[in-house]
């Protein structure tokens, strides 16, 4: 469902300064595959997430995700793909820190032109997967670095997406709560979710069938999570 | 150097809404002492921070910090402390994300009336302790998550100041690196520092001499960190 090849991205910056933060990544992922994503802090994890996730474009290089060319589809395109396909969760959660809970979480509905009377229902659903129920009217500000995660985690599902992005979804979480969203994410890959899982911890990798490993923006591991 | 005493903290929101975060907690920390502060998400860790770092006043309870009762303190009094002793890393980083590295880092020498001309000398060599010399002149957008948790460390370390809180330094960081800045902060402590490290894996509190543990706003446990 997500091929990436010889894909390439270049940051420009003022002073004719710029940085090659991807260089000719390849590889591809299937359908209902569950892939984890590992390497240093700076090599390109993140920027790699945001192109899968539609949020950005390569420099050079293709993405097809769905059999859609994604480096040629228009912003309307785009977005389309994004808002049904496709769940995110930021390493920085991107929460909008004026609107409820209950309005973050409810957001990609709004987007995928699915909201209705039930989206407070599901709202709250997702918030108890979360153990965060009781909390959909609070704002971002009032709750912990780690339930702010579990926030921008409830909100990447509530659509039930074909593919999760998650960027580094347990950094702030301790160990238990840890494995209990990678719990929820073994019953989502279960039901037939594609998952893809940036971690810099081996036992969160663990959860995963496949390890992709960035250096420097080049992959330089890509096989079974286990013989590594 | 730092005492608390039936320290409580209730946050009181809208609608009658009131939460009891901190509940009659106690213990104090020796000069020179490196202290591991563990929890699950939503505990009352960071809650807890705020106060030792005088960003927060408790509801009830006393802290006293080098002496001062800082419960009682008046904000000048506060600031002082606070811009010359302490050194805070946010667990969302909190960095101007409008200026640039450079600003970010020397902050706290203006606030603590040190700004001259060795600033940009001084960051510089703190930038290099934390591996991100030559970042200088860049914004925090165009750095990696792990890399903005750099820079709010060498912020934090750029006063040398005699305290050091820091709350989850390493949650966006790969192994290597995360290993790196804890070292880092060992040799702060040898120096004679006082550290408290607010973090959720095992691997970084067994740098620390001493864990505290905090459950639902309750000191659980508070001892060494091996024998645990
Ligand atoms: N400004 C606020 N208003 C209301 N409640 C708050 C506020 N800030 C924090 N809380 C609540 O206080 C509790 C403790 O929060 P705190 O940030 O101290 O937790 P923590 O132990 O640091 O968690 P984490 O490991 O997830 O960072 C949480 O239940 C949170 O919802
Ligand atoms: N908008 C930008 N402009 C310029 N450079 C950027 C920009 N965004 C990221 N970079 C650079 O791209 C490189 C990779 O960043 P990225 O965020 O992908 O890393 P990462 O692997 O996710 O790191 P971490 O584990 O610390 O989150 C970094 O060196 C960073 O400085
Ligand atoms: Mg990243
Ligand atoms: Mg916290």
């Amino acid at each position: 469902v997500i091929e990436v090849r010889h894909l390439y991205k270049t940051y420009f910056m003022n002073a004719g300064m710029f940085q090659n933060v991807l260089k000719d990544v390849n590889f591809e992922i299937k359908e209902g595959e569950f892939v984890a994503i590992m390497g240093p802090s700076g090599s390109g994890k993140s920027t790699l997430m945001n192109i899968l996730g539609c949020l950005d474009k390569p420099t050079d290089g293709t993405y097809i995700l769905g059999g859609v060319e994604v480096s040629k589809a228009s912003d309307k395109e785009l977005a389309s793909i994004r808002n049904k396909k496709i769940g995110f969760v930021f390493q920085s959660f991107n929460l909008m820190m004026k609107r409820t809970i209950m309005d973050n979480v409810t957001l990609p509905l709004i987007y995928a032109g699915k909201a209705g009377k039930e989206s407070s229902e599901l709202a709250k659903r997702f918030l108890k997967k979360v153990k965060l129920e009781g909390y959909g009217q609070r704002y971002p500000n009032q709750l912990s670095g780690g339930m702010q995660q579990r926030v921008a985690i409830a909100r990447a599902l509530i659509n039930s997406p074909e593919i999760i992005f998650a960027d580094e979804p347990t950094g702030n979480l301790d160990t238990a709560t840890s494995h209990e969203i990678m719990d929820l994410f073994v019953d989502l890959h279960k039901q037939g979710m594609t998952l893809v899982v940036v971690t810099h911890e081996e036992d969160i990798a663990s959860y995963a069938d496949r390890l992709i490993r960035i250096h420097d923006g080049i992959k330089e591991y890509d096989g079974p999570v286990r013989a590594y």
